[in-house]
C-alpha cells in the first residue's frame, strides 16, 4: 500500500480528509477559509485574513462597518480623512456585492498532469518536485476558467495564461475580492453534489448573496466500466440528485443568490480527433496512440470514461444521447421550479458551444496526458464564453463606479 | 480488473523510466537511483535500499522486456480469469515466447524481493 510509506502517509492522510469533507485542512479558527494555499486552502476559496478569528473571512457583510479592520478580507477598511466615514460603507454597501461559488468536477477544478512527468523527450528532475500539486490533488484551481486568481510565472508544470469567471465578477466590483469557492473535485457527479454543497462556508444572515454555479459536467454518463452504459445515471435519479442539491442550497444561501446550472458536455468528439495522434509517453519511440491508451484504459477498466473513449461509435453517441437527456433535466428544473433564496438559470456547456461553433482546434485544446480536459490556453475560452453567457442573466451585478477609488486607495487589496 | 489503478501506475512509472535510462544510455538500475535522488528526503534513502536489493535483477533485465510485462512479472499487474492482457505499449514478441521470457524472469529474484 502505497499510503503506508513514511511521509507519503501524512500527504494520504491529508487528502483522505479534504477528499471527504472538500474542507481546508488547515482551519484554525473553523470559518471554512485558511491562510495555507493547498490542501483546499486559498487555491479553491479565498483566504482567510485572519485564521484565529471565526467573525472574518471572505464574503461576509462588514461587522461594524469595518471601521477598524476588515473583517471580509476584501481589502477595504478604514474612515475617510476628511468625513471620517467608513470606507467599506461607502465604496461597497450600494454596489451588491456577491461571492461566486462553483460545484463542479474535474474540469471546474482544472485537473491537470503536467506533461513533462510522462514524455521522457520533456522529462525534467525539477518537475517532480510537486508536491503542493498532489496536496491540490492534481488539479489547478488557482489558475482555472472558475476561480483562477494566479498569474503563472515561470513554471515547467503548467504554462499559459490566467483568466476565471472570479476574477472577472472582482474586476466587475472590487468589494467582491477574495469572495470565491471552488468546490470541485475530480470524479464528482450529481450523487457528489449534496456533500459538495454541504462543504460551502456561506452564512444566510451574515453573509453577502453568493452566484453559485452548478457544472457537474460529465461524470453522470462517464464511468470506467465495461456495462457503461447500466452505470450511467438515470434521468430520474439524476432530477431527484440535482433537486436533493438546489433544496440544501435554498437553506444555506442568504436571500437573492442566483444558481446557474451548466448543460452537460458532449464528448463525442475527442475519440475522432485524438484516435491516431501520438500520446507523450509513445513519442520517443513512437508507439503508443491515443487509441491505444483508450483501449488499454477499457481492458484495464480504469479509464475515466469509456462511453467517450471507445472505439465503438455506436456507444459513444449513446453517452451524448444521454448526456443531453440529462440536461434537458437540468433545462425543464430551471423553467419550472423555484426557490426562496435564489433564482435558478440554466447556461449551454461552453465546450459544447466552442465546438459546435467551431471556435477551436481540438487538438490545441485538450490536455495532451490524458486528452479529457481543457488546457490552460483552454481555460481563457471557457472563461470568455461563460462570462458571454452570464452577462445575459440578472446575475452579475452592477459595476461599482468606486472600483478606481478603491484601488488608488488599497492598490492589490492585500492580494489573494 | 488485471491489477487495476496500481498496474497502471507500476506501467507508466516503468515506461518512464525505462525510455529515459535509454536517453540516457545508462540501464534502469541507474536510471531509477536518479529517480529516487529526486524524492523527498524521508523516502529517498528507503528507495535507494530498495532499488540496491533489486538492483541484480534490474540490471540483466531482457532487453524483451517492455513495462507491461515488468509489471506483470513484478506482480503488480495480472491476468484475471477471464480476462484479456492489457497492455499500453506494442507487443514485441508472439505469445508463445512472451510466455518463455515471463517464465525466466520470474525465476529471478524480483517477485521474492
Amino acid at each position: 500500500d502505497f499510503c503506508k510509506l513514511p511521509y507519503i502517509k501524512d500527504i494520504c492522510n491529508i487528502l483522505n480528509n479534504s477528499y471527504t469533507s472538500l474542507a481546508p485542512v488547515e482551519d484554525f479558527d473553523n470559518d471554512g477559509f485558511s491562510a495555507m494555499e493547498t490542501g483546499r486552502g486559498s487555491d479553491w476559496r479565498g483566504r482567510d485574513c485572519v485564521d484565529n478569528d471565526p467573525q472574518v473571512y471572505p464574503g461576509r457583510r462588514p461587522l461594524n462597518s469595518d471601521y477598524f479592520s476588515d473583517s471580509n478580507c476584501n481589502g477595504i477598511w478604514g474612515t475617510k480623512n476628511d468625513t471620517f466615514l467608513s470606507l467599506e460603507q461607502e465604496l461597497c454597501k450600494k454596489s451588491q456585492p456577491r461571492g461566486l461559488i462553483f460545484i463542479g468536477d474535474s474540469i471546474g477544478a482544472h485537473f491537470h498532469m503536467p506533461e513533462v512527468w510522462i514524455n521522457p523527450l520533456l522529462f525534467s528532475w525539477p518537475g517532480l518536485n510537486g508536491s503542493s500539486v498532489i496536496l491540490d490533488e492534481i488539479d489547478w484551481p488557482q489558475f482555472g476558467f472558475a476561480t483562477g486568481f494566479k498569474n503563472i510565472t515561470r513554471n515547467i508544470l503548467i504554462q499559459g495564461l490566467t483568466d476565471s469567471l472570479y476574477l472577472r465578477l472582482r474586476n466587475r466590483n472590487r468589494c467582491n475580492h477574495r469572495d470565491y469557492q471552488n468546490l470541485s473535485q475530480n470524479g464528482a457527479s450529481s450523487y457528489e453534489g449534496l456533500n459538495h454543497v454541504n462543504s460551502i462556508a456561506r452564512n444566510r444572515t451574515t453573509d453577502n448573496p453568493a452566484l453559485v454555479i452548478y457544472a457537474m459536467q460529465g461524470n453522470d454518463v462517464c464511468n470506467n466500466f465495461n456495462d457503461t452504459i447500466n452505470h450511467m445515471t438515470s434521468p430520474e435519479t439524476f432530477r431527484r440528485n440535482v433537486m436533493k442539491s438546489l433544496f440544501l442550497l435554498d437553506e444555506k444561501l442568504p436571500p437573492q443568490s442566483h444558481v446557474v446550472l451548466v448543460e452537460l458536455v458532449e464528448a463525442d468528439f475527442i475519440f475522432p480527433a485524438m484516435a491516431e495522434r501520438l500520446h507523450p509517453i509513445g513519442r520517443l519511440h513512437k508507439n503508443v496512440f491515443y487509441k491505444n491508451l483508450y483501449e488499454w484504459f477499457n481492458c484495464m477498466q480504469i479509464g475515466p470514461c469509456t462511453g467517450w473513449l471507445n472505439a465503438n461509435q455506436t456507444l459513444r453517441d449513446i453517452t451524448s444521447k444521454r448526456a443531453r437527456k440529462l440536461s434537458t433535466i437540468l433545462k425543464y428544473i430551471a423553467t419550472n421550479e423555484t426557490f426562496k433564496n435564489f433564482q435558478v438559470h440554466y447556461i449551454q456547456n461552453p465546450i459544447n458551444y466552442l465546438v459546435r461553433n467551431d471556435k477551436i482546434n481540438i487538438t490545441e485544446f485538450l490536455e495532451p496526458v490524458d486528452s479529457l480536459h481543457p488546457n490552460q490556453k483552454a481555460q481563457v475560452l471557457l472563461t470568455e464564453t461563460v462570462w458571454n453567457f452570464l452577462e445575459k442573466l440578472p446575475v452579475l451585478g452592477p459595476v461599482n463606479p468606486h472600483n478606481d477609488e478603491i484601488i488608488r486607495i488599497f492598490g492589490e487589496q492585500g492580494g489573494h | 480488473v488485471n491489477g487495476g489503478m496500481s498496474c497502471a501506475v507500476c506501467t507508466v512509472l516503468t515506461g518512464v523510466t525505462m525510455q529515459i535510462a535509454e536517453l540516457h544510455e545508462e540501464d534502469l538500475f541507474n536510471a531509477t537511483k536518479r529517480l529516487c535522488n529526486v524524492l523527498p528526503n524521508k523516502i529517498r534513502h528507503p528507495c535507494f535500499r530498495i532499488v540496491d536489493k533489486v538492483e541484480p535483477y534490474l540490471t540483466n533485465l531482457s532487453e524483451k522486456i517492455t513495462p507491461d510485462l515488468f509489471c506483470l512479472v513484478y506482480g503488480t499487474c495480472r491476468v484475471d480469469k477471464g480476462q484479456p492482457f492489457c497492455h499500453l505499449f506494442p507487443l514485441t514478441m508472439e505469445q508463445e515466447e512472451m510466455e518463455n521470457v515471463l517464465k525466466k524472469e520470474r525465476e529471478k529474484m524480483l517477485p521474492k524481493i
